[in-house]
C-alpha cells in the first residue's frame, strides 16, 4: 500500500481525458482507458464516470519530458508513466510519457496494460514485488483479450475498498513459486541446454550452472504464443522448439515463431480423434519424437516427417506405471515424466523407471 | 535468451542523477541504501552495488514514481 494508506473517501469517481497521443486512434485510447478502469471496478464497489469539461478525480494525460510536476519523463523507454496517490488536485492523476510507442497490441508498449497499472496507483496501491502482479513495477505484455487481474492485485485493492458487490466474487491467477510442493507443470522442454517449465502464463527457467530459477512470462520471449502450453519439445538438430495447445502447434526458432504457424496437429499424422497432446519429447539420438495422449503414445520420425507404424501404443506397456503424462523432456540420456507433483526418471536403455522424485527437484529447493 | 555466453561488460557504469539531493552526513552511502532497498524488493542479491543484475533490472521499462514529497 502507499504510505499513509491514502484512499478515495467515496466509491463513485470521475475521470477526464485531457489529451491524446497521436500514435493511436482516439477511439482506441478511449477504449484502453475504459477497459483499464473496468479492471478495478470489476473487483471493487468503485465506479468511474467520464467527465469532459470540469476537474475530475482522475485526470489522464500524455506528457512530454518536464511537465511541471517535478518528475520529468525521460524519452523513449525507461520510465513509461506515473500516477499520483488519491487526493485533491494532482492526486489521482495519471501521466503517460508521450514519447513511448503506445499501441493496442504486443508491439511497443500496450496502453491498456500501463494504464491499468497506473490507475492502481491512482486508487492507492503502491508497487507489488510479486512478479506476476499488475502492480509489479516493470512492464510486461499480456494480451488485453486474455488479461485477468492477478489475485495479488485483487487482494490489494479489496483491502482498501472492499469486495465487489457481485454475487460471485472474482478471483485471479496466482504466480507460481518454484518450491511450492504442490507445483505442477503444463509442459516442459529443453532449450539450448536449459530447461523451461511452462505453467499458465509463466515459464520457469533453469540453467544447469545456476542455482536460482528464473520466473518470467512466456510473452517475454514469445508474445505471440498462448498461455497454458500443453506440450513442448526441442529439436536440437534444427534448433527449434515445437509448442502445442489444443489442436494447434507452433514452431519457434529463437525469438521467432516461424511463418505459417499455428498449424493443426494432424499434420503429424495424429488422428482427428486426438484433441490435444498432453506431453512430448524428442530423442536426439534417433530423431524420434514421442507424443503422449491420454493413456497412449505415438512415435514420429522427424527425418521422414511421418508417424512410425505400429502406433499408438499403451504408455504402460513401454514406460511403466507413470500414469497420465503431464509433461516430459529428455536430458543426458534419461527421460523425465511428470504426473502431477511426481516426477519419474526413465532409462530408455534399461526400459524402466529408475527414480521417482518431486516435480520441483530441479529447482534446488 | 539462451545463447553462447559472451564476455561480461565490466565497463558498464551506472549514471547517477541528483545524488546531491541526499545530504551525506556520515553513515552508509544513501545511494547504497537505495540500491539495497531495490535489490531486496526485486529478489536480487543485496549488495548495495550496481552489479550487472541490478543494472539490467534498472534498465527495464517501468513505472516511474513521482517525487511527491519534493513536489509538495
Amino acid at each position: 500500500f502507499t504510505p499513509g494508506n491514502p484512499k478515495w473517501k467515496r466509491n463513485n469517481l470521475t475521470y477526464r481525458i485531457l489529451n491524446y497521443t497521436p500514435k493511436m486512434r482516439r477511439a482506441d485510447v478511449d477504449e484502453a482507458i475504459r477497459k483499464a478502469l473496468n479492471v478495478w471496478s470489476n473487483v471493487t464497489p468503485l465506479t468511474f464516470q467520464r467527465v469532459e469539461d470540469k476537474v475530475a478525480d482522475i485526470m489522464i494525460s500524455f506528457a512530454y519530458r518536464d511537465h511541471r510536476d517535478n518528475s520529468p519523463f525521460d524519452g523513449p523507454n525507461g520510465q513509461l508513466a506515473h500516477a499520483f496517490q488519491p487526493g485533491e488536485g494532482i492526486g489521482g492523476d495519471v501521466h503517460m510519457d508521450e514519447e513511448e510507442a503506445w499501441t493496442k497490441d504486443g508491439t511497443g508498449y500496450n496502453l491498456f496494460i500501463v494504464l491499468a497499472h497506473e490507475l492502481g496507483h491512482s486508487l492507492g496501491l503502491s508497487h507489488s514485488n510479486d512478479p506476476g502482479a499488475l502492480m509489479y513495477p516493470t512492464y510486461s505484455y499480456t494480451d488485453p483479450n486474455e488479461f485477468r487481474l492477478p489475485q495479488d492485485d485483487i487482494d490489494g485493492i479489496q483491502a482498501i475498498y472492499g469486495r465487489s458487490n457481485t454475487a460471485v466474487q472474482p478471483t485471479g491467477p496466482v504466480t507460481p513459486e518454484a518450491c511450492d510442493p504442490n507445483l505442477t507443470f503444463d509442459s516442459i522442454t529443453t532449450l539450448r541446454g536449459e530447461i523451461f517449465f511452462f505453467k499458465g502464463r509463466y515459464m520457469l527457467r533453469k540453467h544447469p550452472e545456476r542455482t536460482e530459477t528464473e520466473l518470467n512470462f512466456i510473452s517475454l520471449f514469445w508474445p505471440r504464443l498462448p498461455s497454458g502450453i500443453q506440450a513442448a519439445y526441442e529439436n536440437v538438430e534444427t534448433d527449434e522448439i515445437t509448442i502445442f495447445k489444443e489442436d494447434k502447434y507452433w514452431v519457434i526458432r529463437g525469438y521467432d515463431v516461424l511463418p505459417g504457424y499455428p498449424k493443426p496437429i494432424y499434420r503429424f499424422g495424429l488422428p482427428k480423434t486426438v484433441k490435444r497432446v498432453n506431453a512430448a519429447y524428442n530423442d536426439e539420438a534417433t530423431g524420434k519424437t514421442f507424443f503422449f495422449v491420454a493413456d497412449r503414445y505415438w512415435r514420429y520420425d522427424e527425418k521422414k516427417k511421418s508417424m512410425d507404424h505400429g502406433y499408438p501404443r499403451k504408455i504402460v506397456s513401454d514406460f511403466g506405471n507413470i500414469g497420465r503424462v503431464d509433461a516430459a523432456f529428455q536430458k543426458d540420456g534419461y527421460v523425465y515424466f511428470f504426473h502431477g507433483t511426481t516426477q519419474f526418471q526413465f532409462d530408455p536403455r534399461a526400459k524402466r523407471i529408475v527414480r521417482k522424485m518431486k516435480s520441483t527437484s530441479w529447482f534446488s529447493c | 535468451f539462451p545463447a553462447a555466453p559472451e564476455a561480461e561488460d565490466e565497463g558498464k557504469t551506472l549514471q547517477l542523477v541528483e545524488v546531491s539531493i541526499f545530504s551525506v552526513s556520515g553513515g552508509e552511502n544513501p545511494l547504497a541504501a537505495k540500491l539495497k532497498e531495490m535489490q531486496s524488493f526485486f529478489g536480487l542479491e543485496v549488495t548495495g552495488k550496481p552489479d550487472l543484475d541490478t543494472l539490467e533490472m534498472m534498465q527495464k521499462p517501468r513505472c516511474g514514481v513521482p517525487d511527491v514529497q519534493r513536489y509538495a
